[in-house]
């Protein structure tokens, strides 16, 4: 129906997924368990750009910002292993701050209110 | 989020997932879109975590967030996480970790615990039902034997579980207790589709079908995730839900 809630009839013979509602398929990637956690996900970070601009959609207010970066790090080493140090490894392999890293990470906390 | 666990005919289970995530969080007029999805898709990873070289468990996740959201432990089970939003939310967990009560535990960190951990369907069930969290939310579970399915409605403190028992399929986004937000019902669309598809056809394709059908899909979709547990398959694809499409 072309009024919302735009419902319409059930879909069939989508797969393999084409056409508008298929934007790609999504690349792997390893992640070694096995490796220091500060070190895992390195390989992984070759998508810095993208990650930095996520970052500047969360907190798009320079103020807000000013906290996060200054106020957020604080709490990382209450966060528990292996996460607080993986997470510490992201940012210094991607160069986003710690702050943002780290809210990016608790972010679901942040918003189900 | 909408997340489906169903089994087929033959007890084989399915699971799969649209992961919608974006509400309220920015909205392009020109492209009508919302800004945080939009910036998430790209972002969007499969990950096979790996000790000595084998897989211990597969996910799709986000460059630079450590916890799950979406994971297969292959031949073990399968789990998906859905956003549960509560007054009693996350605002007062944080607050009170800030203020040294640290004995819950943080959703997607948990999520990725068990998916590293846990060896069993009833192992993970446990875990996911009985750790305190610091937010609500839902957890989707499937096993590798029939009958082993369970959404798991978690507030802080407790839980409330919802399984296959006499059915063969598991839709949620919603309080399996009560009637869905009538501005936002994408569970009616989903089970109506997953009756037309009948118990003898679903597989990962059919599901994908069901997922794809708008309000299902709609402008919040960032990815679908299709997991087959006894393949230990784990297939996900970025979305986009071009007008007209429910911004939710």
């Amino acid at each position: 129906q072309f009024v919302p809630p735009y419902t319409e009839e059930c879909r069939s013979g989508m797969y393999p997924p084409k056409g508008p509602t298929f934007k790609g398929a999504v690349t792997w990637y390893t992640v070694n368990l096995d490796l220091p956690p500060a070190k895992r996900w390195t390989d992984l970070l070759g998508m810095i750009q993208v990650v930095r601009d996520l970052a500047n959609a969360f907190v798009p207010s320079g103020k807000l910002l000013d906290i996060v970066d200054r106020d957020l790090p604080l709490l990382l080493d209450t966060l528990p292993f292996p996460f607080n140090e993986e997470i510490r490894g992201i940012s210094a392999a991607s160069g986003v701050p710690l702050g943002e890293v780290l809210l990016f990470n608790i972010f679901y906390e942040v918003f189900t209110a | 989020c909408t997340s489906v666990v169903a089994e087929d005919s033959n007890g084989h289970l399915f699971h799969a997932r649209n992961l919608d995530f974006g509400l309220f969080m920015g909205w392009d007029v020109r492209n009508k879109s919302w800004l945080m999805t939009e910036k998430l898709r790209p972002l969007v990873v499969n990950v096979d975590f790996q000790r000595n070289n084998k897989t211990v468990f597969k996910s799709t996740s986000f460059a630079g967030y450590v916890g799950m959201l979406t994971g297969i432990h292959p031949h073990a089970f399968t789990l998906t996480m859905n956003e549960r939003f509560s007054l009693d939310g996350g605002y007062i967990g944080i607050m009170e970790w800030i203020l040294g009560k640290r004995d819950g535990m943080w959703m997607s960190f948990l999520t990725r615990s068990v998916l590293e951990n846990a060896t069993s369907y009833e192992e993970a069930k446990q875990k996911l039902s009985q750790t305190k969290l610091l937010a609500p939310a839902y957890f989707i579970l499937g096993g590798n034997q029939t009958g082993q399915g369970c959404v798991i409605t978690r507030s802080r403190f407790c839980c409330s579980l919802h399984c296959f028992e006499s059915r063969w399929s598991l839709t949620t986004n919603y309080d399996h207790w009560k009637e869905p937000l009538f501005l936002d019902d994408r569970r009616t669309p989903a089970m109506k589709c997953m009756n037309q598809t009948t118990r003898a056809n679903i597989s990962p394709k059919t599901l994908y079908d069901v997922l794809s059908t708008k309000p299902v899909l709609n402008k919040l979709t960032t990815y679908t995730t299709l997991m087959d547990v006894s393949e230990g398959r784990l297939e996900s694809y970025i979305r986009d839900c071009p007008d007209p499409c429910m911004p939710w």
